[in-house]
C-alpha cells in the first residue's frame, strides 16, 4: 500500500508468538495431558519450557497452534495415579530423561485439541552428572542381564512377605552404583494367584484386568559384595478401571 | 553538538509509518532447572 502507513524493521517470522504468552501456556497444558496420556511406559512428563509457539490461521475461522516442548522427567511412573501436578520432577543428579516434543493443536471455537504429536527423549550426559557428581549412580540399559536378574531377585524378596503374587509389567530405570550395587525400578500387576499358588504353576497366573486391574511400582537395590544384600519397597495402587488408564485401555 | 544516531533500531522516517511489533519472547522461562 503506497498511501497507507509503511512497516519498518524486521517483520516477525510468520505465526510467531511470545512463548511465556497466556495463549501459550493453554496449549501447552493440553499438549502435555495429551503426551502423558498416550505414553506407554517410563515416567510422567513434566513440561520445563516453551521452546517455540507458532499459531497460523486456519479457514474458515480455527487456528493451527504448533509448539515446541521441553520435557523434563518425573518420578511418577505412567501408572501411576497421581495427577501431574503432584508427582516430582527427577533431579539432575538422578541421571534423568529429558524430550523434545512438537505439538500441532486445533482451535476452534476457543477449545484446543491435539492432532499430532512427536517426541524424542534421551538420557542427560553422562558427562555432565560425573562433573558435578562423581559417584552419583548411571543409568544402565534396561535390558543388561545383570538388570533383568536384579529385578527377579527384587520381586522374589517382595512376593517373600506378601500373599498376592505380581507380575512384571516393565522395567522402568535401571543405575549402576559403583562399584557392586545396581538399583532398579519397575511395575508390576496384581495376578488372580496367591504366591503360594505361582511358586506351583506360575503360567497359571493371569494379570487382573479391567476394574480389577491393580498396579503397582517397586524401587530396589542389589548389592552382591560383599555380601548379597537385597532391599525393596513397592507401593500397591488403589484398582483402576481401564477407563480411568487410556494408556492401558489401549495398549493393553 | 553531533548526535550520532544508532542503525539498528529502526526509526519512522515518515510520519504514519509503524514498527513492526517486537520479535516473540522465545524460548520462554525454565520452570525448573537448565539442561
Amino acid at each position: 500500500n503506497a498511501h497507507g502507513p509503511k512497516p519498518i524493521g524486521p517483520s516477525p517470522p510468520l505465526g510467531l508468538r511470545d512463548c511465556d504468552s497466556s495463549e501459550g501456556e493453554e496449549a501447552a497444558e493440553v499438549a502435555m495431558d495429551y503426551i502423558n496420556t498416550h505414553h506407554k511406559h517410563g515416567y510422567k512428563y513434566a513440561l520445563n519450557r516453551i521452546e517455540e509457539l507458532r499459531v497460523l490461521p486456519r479457514r474458515p475461522a480455527s487456528e493451527v497452534v504448533i509448539l515446541e516442548l521441553d520435557l523434563l522427567e518425573t518420578k511418577c511412573h505412567v501408572l501411576n495415579p497421581l495427577p501431574l501436578e503432584n508427582c516430582t520432577v527427577r533431579e539432575l543428579i538422578n541421571h534423568a530423561i529429558e524430550a523434545d516434543c512438537d505439538v500441532k493443536l486445533l482451535k476452534e471455537d476457543g477449545k484446543l485439541s491435539v492432532t499430532g504429536a512427536r517426541c524424542h527423549s534421551s538420557p542427560d550426559s553422562a558427562e555432565d552428572i560425573i562433573k558435578i557428581c562423581p559417584d552419583c549412580p548411571l543409568l544402565i540399559p534396561l535390558n543388561d542381564t545383570q538388570v533383568v536378574k536384579t529385578v527377579e531377585l527384587l520381586l522374589d524378596q517382595y512376593h517373600s512377605t506378601n500373599d498376592a503374587y505380581f507380575m512384571l509389567i516393565e522395567i522402568a530405570r535401571a543405575q549402576m552404583q559403583a562399584p557392586n550395587t545396581i538399583i532398579a525400578e519397575f511395575a508390576i500387576s496384581a495376578t488372580n494367584c496367591s504366591s503360594k499358588d505361582a511358586s506351583e504353576n506360575v503360567k497359571a497366573c493371569q494379570a487382573l484386568s479391567g476394574d480389577q486391574a491393580q498396579f503397582g511400582f517397586c524401587v530396589g537395590s542389589v548389592m552382591h559384595v560383599p555380601k548379597e544384600e537385597i532391599h525393596v519397597e513397592c507401593e500397591v495402587y488403589a484398582p483402576q478401571s481401564e477407563v480411568a488408564h487410556p494408556v492401558l485401555a489401549k495398549d493393553n | 553538538l553531533v548526535v550520532k544516531r544508532t542503525v539498528s533500531e529502526p526509526t519512522a522516517e515518515h510520519p504514519g509509518d509503524v514498527l513492526h511489533p517486537p520479535p516473540p519472547q522465545c524460548p520462554g522461562r525454565i520452570r525448573h532447572f537448565h539442561i
